[in-house]
């Protein structure tokens, strides 16, 4: 069941900000917020979405890494607003 | 890099041209590189600060020290982050190693070195092969940004998340050029960390360098493959370091490594891996040499001959050693063939061929008191041929993007003498305590910063140009001759192809006067991505500005360096445009014909009267069907294009697969 569900860490990707760079660092908090509120909408509550999220990309990058299960991965996926959503994987040294 | 700046360079005897690029672009002065890897060893002469001056405004970066033990940056090493969190998520052990940039690897400072690491006269491995370590942009200053950690199972010890947030980190930082030295298995542009972030990267001037991975020499094994990143294969410089076995029945066997001579010139009781093994161990794992395996009371004294697998290279002779050998004969088998590797070992060494392997333990199970020798390793320059490629290196086709070649680029990746931890001996092993500043490693990851210290002198001497025009550069310049004018080879030494080497061998000094350059901007990356089918509304989330697709978006008029056409039926017809980084001049074309393919150009003749003046001009690529010289289906044939003034050479790659 869902309450058992195996979480994995999962990249979501959003594209670019909208912001430009010179009001990124006034911005990071809002972007934040904005990744925290957008979790939320799937996983019930705020507290649960800032429990998940460990990487909000602020700057440049818009998107989060997060502890997720498959299901609300692929939820997350379906949403306009998203571009991608992928394991957080390792890379291999070359 | 005491001996690859020379080679593509063209230095003799250390003495640096005044034409040169590193005189030119005075040795990459004011850039910043940045590099996505395992940290860095701050004491490293390659990063002390010795005669550089305040760092620059640009600069926004810092070094990141939480414990105190820890590293201290300087007016070179200008920055130092760790980033570990998606590392912990997935399992890893977050301690006082884990939470720093300190390098107890010693890849990052390896790489980081080679990009832009000082020339550190006397570096020398455990005494042996003394010579200059050199970095591509040795005035540039550098940043580390940790992201590779100890692996927690086979998956790769560098994770996604973490990544991101390190491109994050540099771009804010100010980085001019990253270099990564590492990838994954090649997989969808939006669905890769690597691809996202050097997106990223590329869309605020950052050019990215990556290695093209260590997984040759099977087709279709490149990694990092997007089209906005450098991709760079590994091949090898003039200089062996030479290990010669001597058999007592007379045979002579020229091996590798970086080992020290056996003492007494005297010949030693000769066994192979599997007369040596222990009493519960099976005779393929002693073979390998493999620890546990071995009995001392039968190896003590002797030289082993091992077979390269699982365990004998990767120690580099430890578990030898340590069951008492004196000496060791690393013996490829079939899988890896000629490949040779100078591997700093543990105890007298030489590393063989699989042919040769197999004379040796032909000489001992077929002798009665078999008896060898490993003579001392010498540094040989100037051999041929040079460059060929490294098996190991990855090798296209593309298999995200077929029509984009990959790799673009090869550069010195084999035997490459760079920094490293102070925190561990070269062998890997804990039992040995020695350390040395400098070692030797091969890879793809040592040939991708050797890219980036030519990026960093070439973004200081063309400050204006876009990271698509660094590339352009870089690939239009590359040559495909060795030293011996003939086709460059690959491990095999078998004529290599654009799938192992891409454009080419990297020459910077033909590289910061290209000619002509194919340039692109953010703008035809998106074109790029809707040809490729992702949908008007997944795109315009990657522009600030508002996007549409064109309705004619090619993936044939993709404004690369290099032209790949995948699936031919009959004739396409490709655009190019290129842009004069040069004087006016006039540029003609010349075709090399792939085998059973037609190529014409239209016009064959450019004239630019004016810097920064573009042309665009259209290639017919027709298989000959009607012919019986046809290009057989299915099979990659290669070309080139080549238009010049006389004074530059601007070549492309043509490949072509049929129908």
């Amino acid at each position: 069941t869902p309450a058992f569900a195996l979480k994995q860490s999962y990249i979501v990707y959003m594209g670019v900000h909208s912001h430009g760079p010179e009001d990124a660092m006034t911005s990071v908090s809002k972007v934040k917020n904005s990744h925290h509120e957008f979790l939320a909408s799937f996983l019930g509550s705020t507290e649960r979405a800032k429990e998940a999220i460990f990487y909000s990309y602020t700057r440049e990058i818009n998107g989060f890494a997060a502890t997720l299960d498959k299901a609300e991965a692929a939820a997350i996926a379906r949403h306009p607003n998203v571009v991608s959503v992928f394991l957080n994987k390792g890379k291999h040294l070359h | 890099t005491t001996h690859s700046w020379d080679f593509m360079l063209l230095e003799k005897n250390g003495v640096v041209h005044r034409s040169s690029l590193w005189n030119k672009a005075s040795y990459g002065e004011g850039i910043i590189i940045g590099n996505l890897d395992t940290g860095v060893w701050p004491e490293s002469e390659s990063f002390s600060d010795k005669g550089f001056g305040e760092v620059p405004s640009k600069w926004k970066g810092f070094c990141q020290n939480v414990n105190h033990t820890d590293v201290t940056c300087n007016r070179k090493l200008i920055g130092a982050r760790y980033f570990n969190k998606a590392y912990a998520s997935n399992g890893g052990k977050v301690n006082s190693t884990t939470s720093t940039s300190r390098d107890y690897d010693g890849h990052g400072s390896h790489t980081l070195s080679t990009a832009g690491g000082n020339f550190v006269p006397g570096a020398n491995i455990f005494g042996v092969f003394n010579g200059t370590a050199k970095g591509g942009s040795p005035n540039a200053r550098v940043a580390a940004y940790k992201v590779c950690w100890p692996p927690i199972n086979q998956d790769g010890e560098c994770y996604d998340g973490d990544i991101l947030e390190a491109f994050e980190a540099a771009i804010k930082d100010g980085v001019d050029v990253l270099s990564v030295s590492l990838g994954g298995e090649p997989s969808n542009y939006l669905e890769d960390s690597t691809a996202i972030g050097s997106f990223h990267a590329v869309k605020n001037g950052v050019v990215v360098v990556c290695s093209a991975g260590n997984d040759g020499p099977k087709d279709g094994t490149v990694t990092n493959v997007a089209p906005w990143i450098i991709t760079v294969g590994a091949s090898t410089i003039d200089r062996e370091f030479d290990t010669y076995v001597e058999l007592h029945n007379g045979q002579r066997i020229k091996g590798t490594s970086i080992s020290k001579a056996l003492p007494g010139g005297r010949f030693y009781p000769l066994i192979s891996g599997a007369q040596g093994k222990a009493a519960n161990a099976s005779a393929a794992d002693a073979m390998l040499c493999k620890g546990g395996t071995l009995d001392p009371e039968k190896v003590k004294g002797k030289i082993l001959a091992c077979l390269r697998g699982e365990n004998a290279r990767v120690d580099k002779g430890m578990q030898a050693a340590l069951a008492g050998a004196v000496g060791m004969i690393l013996c490829n088998d079939k899988l890896t063939g000629n490949e040779i590797i100078a591997d700093p070992h543990f105890l007298p060494a030489s590393h063989l061929t699989y042919k040769d392997g197999l004379a040796v333990f032909e000489y001992i199970n077929s002798t009665d008191d078999p008896m060898g020798f490993i003579t001392p390793s010498t540094e040989h320059l100037n051999t041929k041929p040079a460059p060929f490629m490294a098996a190991f290196s990855s090798r296209g086709p593309n298999k995200v993007t077929p029509e984009i070649l990959k790799p673009d680029i090869t550069a010195p990746g084999v035997n490459i003498i760079a920094a490293f931890t102070g925190a561990k001996s070269p062998t890997e092993n804990e039992l040995d305590k020695r350390r040395t500043a400098f070692t030797t490693e091969s890879g793809t990851s040592m040939s991708c910063p050797h890219v980036s210290g030519v990026v960093g002198l070439l973004k200081k001497l063309h400050p204006d140009w876009s990271p698509a025009a660094i590339k352009s550069a870089i690939m239009t310049t590359g040559k495909t001759r060795d030293n011996t004018v003939n086709p460059m080879l690959n491990g095999s030494f078998v004529k290599a192809t654009p799938f192992s080497y891409g454009a080419g061998h990297i020459r910077p000094n033909r590289a910061m006067d290209p000619g002509l350059v194919y340039d692109l901007n953010v703008n035809d990356y998106l074109d790029f991505l809707c040809a490729l089918g992702y949908n008007q509304s997944t795109i315009q989330l990657f522009s600030k500005e508002p996007f549409s697709c064109p309705s004619n978006a090619s993936l044939l008029n993709f404004n690369y360096p290099s032209i790949t056409i995948s699936h031919l039926s009959g004739s396409v017809t490709v655009s190019r445009i290129v842009k004069n980084v040069g004087s006016p001049a006039v540029y003609a074309a010349r075709i090399r014909q792939p085998h059973g393919i037609s190529v014409s150009v239209e016009p064959n003749i450019l004239k630019f009267e004016r810097t920064g003046e573009e042309k665009s001009f259209q290639l017919t690529i027709r298989n000959r069907i009607d012919g019986a010289e046809g290009a057989p289906p299915g099979d990659y044939v290669f070309g080139e294009l080549l238009w010049s003034d006389g004074l530059h050479y601007v070549r492309s790659p043509i490949v072509v697969s049929s129908n």
